[in-house]
């Protein structure tokens, strides 16, 4: 499985349709403090099925809709989707007759989250598993969020144990 | 479970010796169990000894020692198995210059043992420079991000401002 | 002591609004104390709205937007009594070049405004170069610290090697 | 009170007598990781009277000791000078006919820390007291530790409140 394309609308910061192509080797995102760098990132997690809002720095999940500016008025739904490239067949059964698996997650206020992989409409878990059997997900030790390396160097022994467990 | 933790801890643990080895250019470091009634109350400690010091318990290294320490625990769990995907965010942001050098020299290796694709989020000049290709996200319109594809070349003469 | 932490509060909370103007050009802020029955269980809130985005509180900021909110209320703190010396270690980690030029530009109005004598570390070289000396501090015996003077035209050309 | 002159031997990697002007305005420390940095900073505080152990990343205050490396044998002994300026006469009776006070903190490894004021024996809250007097000390609000940042952040609203019982 690998990871192709990123494309999010009204998710936080990101309000007008946006694409982040992933090529193989080391991309560099820059910026400015505040410009959207980490919500790049929270997007990834989130389509990916991270079910609790403490992962995103919000109260609600809700919050990651684009909550508007002194310029624009806020959205009601926020939409992320995730390209990957299948052409080794690696997918579970029901998705694996497909070279390229689309992977949605759509958020409408008030009403929750909805999830479709290449166009049907599937549960979280389901997610949660196409991500799990490919070693990677919304959890997978290689997504460093901003500030983790401290916590883990601050961390009691026990929590930093935790890590070892997510390589078993 | 407490085997598989025991596998998995001798697994990460080698991992872990040879990248402080490399991160640090020298030195010796490794992963302590402390054993414990219940596996779940099991806890991880380090033990370091960058070139020339004495060994110490992590704490008592410095900032960007203790960061880079954490950084090798990292990249051994990830490379018992390799993710499609790592994002790093900002996990260059307590190194001095040489570090940093040395923190890209890592990654490098680790896209040629892997088929990992790599998202690094930095503001480190050293860091940007040694990517395949850079996207700055931009705030033209405050609150509302875009994202721009930027020539490794302005790279050079990035500069960031809000 | 109730009256006087609500007395102190409303002090350092007027200086915490000038201050985060200033270093986010623009934008509001404003510290809020949660009431509780025992005055010892207060807390300490903050909201801040940086220019042109709507108010949050501070969990919901960037990584360098809360850095620098939690600049200014150090900085509050501080001018409610200033101190003969204050000391900064990497404080401007996580800040982008215009905020460091920010951090760098409140730091001479303290001077102005003060007697305190500063001391401030930092890897950051827009910080060094608005340092009135620096001093350098080296390990060429290794785990055996040397302190040395540094030119600061030199600092133009630093390049820190562990 | 004005800060002159900070003078460590033994103190952590300071294992040579080494002085530390403070002059007015901005003085950058700057090197690369693990070279000493903010032991450099740990030693005013010391030096000020800070008693807990835990605020210089240590499980005893021998720790502060310079605990030898591969090329050198540990020492048994670290003091640190700090010396001030009292041109003002602002320090309290006893110590105010002196246009300049040194403060001297030493330990011995096993036998804990002496502290002199202008050569003469003091107690370990005499130097607290000097320092709150001249509305600094160990704990002063404006001595910000690597990391003190994320910490502030990432408090819980009633250890924030703290921060301001400092300017009360
Ligand atoms: N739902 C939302 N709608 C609109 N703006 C939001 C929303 N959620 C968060 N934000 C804004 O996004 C900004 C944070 O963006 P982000 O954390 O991606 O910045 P960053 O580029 O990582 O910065 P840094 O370099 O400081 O880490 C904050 O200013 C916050 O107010
Ligand atoms: N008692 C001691 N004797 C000898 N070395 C010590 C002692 N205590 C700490 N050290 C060493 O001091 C080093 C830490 O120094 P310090 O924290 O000042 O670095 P720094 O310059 O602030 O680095 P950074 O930029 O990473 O924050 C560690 O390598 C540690 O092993
Ligand atoms: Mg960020
Ligand atoms: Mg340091």
């Amino acid at each position: 499985m690998k990871f192709n394309r990123l494309r999010l609308v009204g998710f936080k910061t990101f309000v007008e349709p946006t694409d982040l192509l992933i090529e193989p080797g080391l991309t560099g995102v820059v910026g400015p403090n505040g410009c959207g760098k980490s919500n790049l990132v929270e997007a990834l997690r989130w389509v990916m099925g991270e079910s609790s809002h403490k992962a995103f720095r919000a109260n609600d999940m809700d919050d990651v809709i684009f909550s508007g500016t002194t310029g624009r008025p806020a959205r009601n739904t926020a939409e992320v989707a995730l390209q990957l490239d299948n052409a080794e067949r690696t997918a579970p059964a029901g998705f694996n007759e497909h070279d390229v698996l689309e992977v949605v997650r759509r958020i409408d206020r008030g009403q929750g989250s909805h999830y479709r992989i290449n166009g049907r409409d599937v549960r979280a878990r389901d997610v949660n598993m196409l991500f799990a059997d490919a070693s990677t997900g919304a959890r997978s030790p290689a997504l460093v969020r901003q500030g983790q390396i401290g916590e883990i160097v601050g961390a009691k022994p026990a929590a930093r144990r935790r890590i070892l467990e997510e390589a078993a | 479970a407490r085997e598989r933790l025991q596998a998995s801890f001798t697994v990460v643990d080698g991992h872990f010796r040879k990248l402080f080895d490399t991160l640090f250019g020298g030195g010796e470091a490794q992963l302590v169990l402390t054993d414990a009634e219940d596996p779940l109350e099991a806890g991880l400690d380090i033990i370091a000894k960058p070139p020339g010091k004495k060994p110490q318990t992590l704490s008592l290294l410095s900032g960007g020692e203790q960061a880079l320490t954490a950084m090798a625990l990292i990249f051994a769990v990830f490379l018992t198995n390799p993710a499609p995907i790592c994002v790093l965010d900002e996990v260059d942001a307590p190194l001095d210059d040489s570090n940093v050098e040395r923190f890209c020299a890592l990654m490098d290796e680790m896209t040629r043992l892997t088929d990992t694709r790599f998202l690094v989020i930095t503001h480190n000049p050293i860091s940007m420079a040694h990517m395949d290709r850079l996207f700055g996200v931009t705030m033209a319109e405050r609150g509302v991000s875009r994202l721009v594809s930027v020539d490794l070349q302005g790279a050079e003469r990035l500069r960031e401002v809000s």
